[in-house]
């Protein structure tokens, strides 16, 4: 494992940990998009099914059990919890995700590396995760005060997702056969997203503001 | 180049 690697699924992990921390010490979900983590938890039950079939390493399945345990767990907070979901900004988030769901699986079942089932689910898995953040960025540009526990945790999925880039460079220049092209196109396509918001959050973090996105 | 096959990633 490169440092790539190690560095973007640590980012990945303290992204779950500040969400999680919010929503269990501040009991808040405020400025989090419901939707977006309903998308994350469908795009990590559809790619882990290899949980069953393929073991790799203990630390693979450790973090596979830690990104589905968290992700439905976020859900859930945010779904039933008596105290959390009163502070779910439902009206300004209106995103309509399941739309995003066909098209992607029109295209799992298209473009995949083999036409299997658990192929095709994990094409799948991978075209919604360029997408899933969608909702949450809608819902930032919506949301005129942003704190910063939410600031940071789109700031450490991004962070995840450049370091992710990197690791495939890496890998392209220090492994024979690793040639993944499903996962880095869409990999790529949802690093770009993260761009337009990164802009704003630098900025007013040179200028030394609250983060406030154009309307 | 044909995939390796393995999906060690994340």
């Amino acid at each position: 494992m490169n440092i790539f690697r190690l560095a973007g699924d640590m980012t990945h992990l303290f992204s779950v940990l500040v969400l999680l921390l919010k929503i269990h010490t501040i009991k808040s979900c405020a400025g989090i998009s419901l939707k977006t983590q309903e998308l994350y938890a469908i795009v990590f039950t559809t790619r882990y099914l290899d949980l069953f079939t393929t073991y790799i390493s203990l630390y693979n399945t450790i973090m596979k059990l830690i990104f589905l345990g968290s992700s439905i767990s976020i859900v859930w907070y945010m779904r039933h919890h008596k105290v959390v979901r009163r502070s779910y900004d439902k009206d300004q988030d209106t995103f309509r995700h399941y739309l995003l769901m066909l098209p992607c699986l029109l295209l799992a079942l298209l473009i995949n590396e083999k036409f299997t089932f658990l192929e095709v689910m994990w094409a799948f898995s991978l075209y919604l995760e360029a997408v899933a953040i969608l909702p949450q960025l809608v819902l930032l540009q919506r949301t005129r005060n942003i704190d910063n526990l939410t600031g940071q945790y789109v700031l450490l999925l991004g962070a995840y997702r450049a370091l992710y880039v990197l690791n495939w460079i890496y890998r392209y220049f220090t492994e024979e056969n690793y040639v993944h092209w499903i996962t880095w196109v869409s990999g790529i396509v949802q690093t770009l997203l993260y761009a337009d918001f990164f802009y704003y959050y630098f900025q007013s973090w040179k200028n030394n503001v609250k983060l406030q996105l154009p309307a | 180049a044909e995939s390796s096959g393995l999906k060690d990633e994340l």
